[in-house]
């Protein structure tokens, strides 16, 4: 639905390359920590990746009963 | 619970598949977690048809979006038998349904649950050792730069907006974490998988949990 270019990709790949400096930026210092870089959808702007893969509509669920609680003991 | 538990080492997942630039995810994560619950029951491992559920899911958008209870729904309403994927393959765009007669083989389900597990994700881990790999809707932007590591931060609760499975969890390290298989390929991520951290419903992994029996 967006006009792809060389141009608008490489506009895309620099704000991504910001956006991992931001995201890296934080809790580096934290054990195991999640780290970002350059993927497949480095030339996608954030809303053409949301647009893209981003489609599963969300649903509430009702919240887990304590009475359904099961105990692995009676599982066979 | 054990300190690690991941379906994949019983050979009951299937291979990571990438949706490509279809927004089929919610069909990915539904068919997946069919087909391992297959296998699971004694049954012979196989790729189940994204493209049958993409293209006949009438309460979905096909690649332009879906929801992961409405196929569960629209899978356990009408018994329809999800047939291999060698028979209707994935084209990465919807299409007209395909229907089968009723003498041609397939899997249909018999029901499914879906709960909300925030503040019980040690409940939710009981439930994929009993039931199988789990459907769960997460926030996924920060997804699009994602390498590896522990998920923690840079995404919310309550934004759902992708699907994906989960196949296990991981409590060895300083960090427990979930292990989840993704839809966009194996080179994604570590190797198509990611790890989002146990406990606190990072990305709301534990909002809307799904489990379905066949």
């Amino acid at each position: 639905t967006w006009p792809r270019s060389p141009e608008r990709e490489a506009a895309a790949f620099r704000e991504s390359l910001n956006r991992h400096r931001y995201l890296n930026s934080f809790f580096s210092h934290e054990n195991s920590t999640a780290f970002y870089g350059i993927n497949q959808f480095s030339y996608l702007f954030p809303e053409e990746f949301k647009a893209i893969y981003l489609r599963s509509q969300p649903s509430s669920s009702p919240r887990y009963p304590a009475e359904v609680k099961t105990s692995l003991l009676t599982v066979p | 619970l054990p300190l690690r538990f991941d379906w994949r080492d019983k050979h009951v997942v299937s291979q990571v598949r990438n949706q490509q630039m279809c927004g089929g995810c919610w069909a990915f994560s539904v068919v997946g977690a069919v087909e391992s619950t297959w296998a699971i029951k004694g049954h012979p491992l196989e790729d189940l048809s994204v493209q049958q559920v993409i293209d006949c899911s009438y309460n979905n958008y096909g690649c332009s979006g879906g929801s992961t209870l409405s196929a569960l729904k629209w899978l356990n309403k009408t018994q329809v038998r999800l047939v291999n994927d060698s028979e209707y393959p994935f084209k990465a765009r919807s299409g007209l349904c395909h229907y089968f007669p009723s003498s041609h083989s397939g899997l249909s389900i018999k029901g499914y649950s879906a709960y909300d597990f925030s503040d019980q994700e040690d409940e939710m881990a009981k439930s994929l050792l009993i039931y199988g790999p789990l459907v769960v809707i997460v926030d996924a932007v920060s997804w699009q730069d994602y390498l590896g590591g522990v998920i923690q931060h840079h995404c919310s609760s309550g934004e759902a907006n992708h699907a994906v499975l989960i196949t296990g969890f991981d409590k060895t390290g300083s960090i427990p974490y979930w292990i989840v298989r993704n839809s966009w390929g194996s080179s994604w991520g570590v190797d198509g998988y990611a790890h989002v951290k146990m406990g606190s419903n990072v990305c709301g992994i534990a909002d809307s949990v799904s489990a379905v029996f066949v």
